[in-house]
């Protein structure tokens, strides 16, 4: 009774009750059942020495501050997709779509405007909280190539000393990002170049807004704080876009990640005009 | 006429690494994204016209005029769609092509922003086929007020009322195109409803 569970298809996903988040993603045809959490949080930007800005990313060195531990949820149902509604906060609203011919979750996230009053420049990401035993590796996209192993606070060719301990474990992503453990997988795509890192066995982050107010001393030469105004109103870019999830048996993950990848870069191109049907249907 | 080389112009602008990874200028940035733009909307008519070509031409027959002009809508992602927004006329349809650009076969469901909620789609055999509605979030009305007033220059109140979801089959490197009516008569369907869970303690 404290959660409700979501999805027309194959895959379901269960929300609690009490705190409106994500509990478990559970697929009916493949039998894969993983318990994961997903919740928003910011890194506040370094802005000593160092500042973090277009080119770095450098958090301040403080833990990231968790958005909100309870949403409000309004769920949706029908008979081609359910949706889950979230607002975690003012400026973070996020809706999860569970379509009934596929098997993975698309979620559409709009975050902004980042307010700064506080003087603090706010690096915004999704966690993903995975039940995996992941011993510090996951796998990222290189140019929307090869997936390639990471392992966590350590580099193959070199003796790595670690000082970053969040920036210098964070690759970017063109593709996406996946874990594994000795039975399943869980697999993030995006839709636009991100940045991504597991920072704990058994997570997943994806780095999804930034908006700072110190200058990285790199060459740009102004803070990464785009506005847009209307009349003599401005406010901080709202980002919209697009990630997918989706959990797999240990090894048929990677046939979903590229055929989903290519259908996520190449959507259906949509025209649209109006005519008579008698007109139309001898083509 | 219009063609590609505007878009083939501003392409060089994703080879720059600035551009590229979002360390230009802020003034810099607006003038790439105003070239880009310039391109997409210049690309768009080429290829709106071709398709226009292709889905209505006659076997053995040259296209030099297209019978209709297609439109895109490449702000979907805010409900900012004035072709499937306003309403469909008596006798007509709206007419909407999907175009797989993959070499393997899709279903899809799609999603456009109308404001009738008594509305007909057909499959390419004139077959009706099942939809849903979903009402219009809040969020999504207030940002597509907002943007399209800073870009467009349109302080348009009026925005639509819900999505309308409907399944499309596209056969590889293909098209098909999907016709939506307004009912005769009521349509009688089973609604989606939503369940608002308790207040998080």
């Amino acid at each position: 009774d404290k959660t409700v569970e979501v999805g027309p298809g194959n895959l379901k996903m269960s929300f609690s009750r009490t705190t409106g988040q994500l509990k478990r993603m559970y697929n009916s045809r493949t039998g894969v059942d993983v318990p994961i959490q997903q919740s928003f949080l910011w890194y506040g930007s370094m802005v000593d020495t160092q500042s973090s800005g277009a080119y770095i990313f450098r958090p301040n060195g403080a833990q990231p501050n968790v958005v909100s531990r309870s949403v409000p949820i309004k769920i949706i149902r029908g008979p081609m997709v359910d949706e889950v509604h979230q607002q975690f906060n003012s400026w973070i609203y996020q809706v999860t779509r569970l379509y009934i011919d596929k098997e993975h979750a698309e979620v559409e996230y709009t975050i902004g405007p980042i307010p700064t009053e506080d003087s603090v420049g706010k690096e915004v990401i999704s966690r993903m909280t995975a039940n995996m035993v992941t011993e510090k590796v996951f796998y990222t996209d290189s140019n929307g190539r090869d997936f390639l192993k990471r392992v966590r606070d350590y580099r193959a060719d070199w003796s790595l000393q670690v000082n970053e301990p969040v920036a210098g474990n964070y690759y970017p992503l063109n593709l996406g990002i996946f874990i594994t453990d000795k039975k399943s997988e869980f697999s993030v795509l995006v839709d636009r170049a991100t940045g991504g890192a597991s920072i704990k066995d058994g997570q997943v982050e994806i780095m999804l807004h930034r908006r700072m107010l110190a200058d990285d001393g790199r060459g740009v030469g102004e803070a990464l704080d785009e506005s847009v105004c209307v009349r003599d109103n401005c406010e901080g870019l709202t980002v919209r876009g697009n990630y997918y999830l989706s959990v797999n048996q240990l090894g048929a993950g990677a046939r979903w990640r590229r055929t989903t990848g290519q259908e996520v870069y190449s959507p259906l191109l949509l025209a649209f005009t109006q005519e008579k049907l008698e007109t139309w249907t001898e083509s | 006429g219009p063609t590609t080389s505007a878009l083939g112009d501003a392409l060089g602008i994703a080879q720059h690494h600035d551009a590229v990874t979002g360390t230009a200028k802020q003034h810099t940035t607006n003038d790439y994204a105003k070239r880009l733009a310039i391109g997409a909307s210049e690309a768009e008519v080429v290829v709106s016209s071709s398709l226009s070509c292709l889905a209505s031409r006659k076997s053995g027959h040259q296209c030099t005029k297209p019978a209709s002009t297609f439109s895109q809508c490449p702000l979907l992602n805010i409900s900012y769609c004035p072709p499937t927004e306003k309403g469909i006329p008596e006798g007509k349809n709206l007419v909407v092509a999907a175009y797989n650009p993959l070499g393997w076969n899709r279903t899809d469901i799609i999603r456009i922003p109308v404001n009738d909620a008594n509305l007909i789609v057909k499959d390419p055999l004139g077959n009706a086929i099942n939809v849903q509605y979903v009402n219009l979030d809040n969020v999504t009305s207030n940002l597509r007020k907002f943007y399209t007033e800073a870009y467009l220059g349109q302080s348009s109140k009026r925005v639509p009322r819900y999505w309308l979801l409907f399944q499309v089959t596209v056969p590889p490197l293909g098209w098909n195109t999907y016709f939506i009516s307004r009912a005769a008569g009521k349509v009688k369907r089973r609604k989606g409803f939503f369940l608002a869970a308790d207040s998080p303690q």
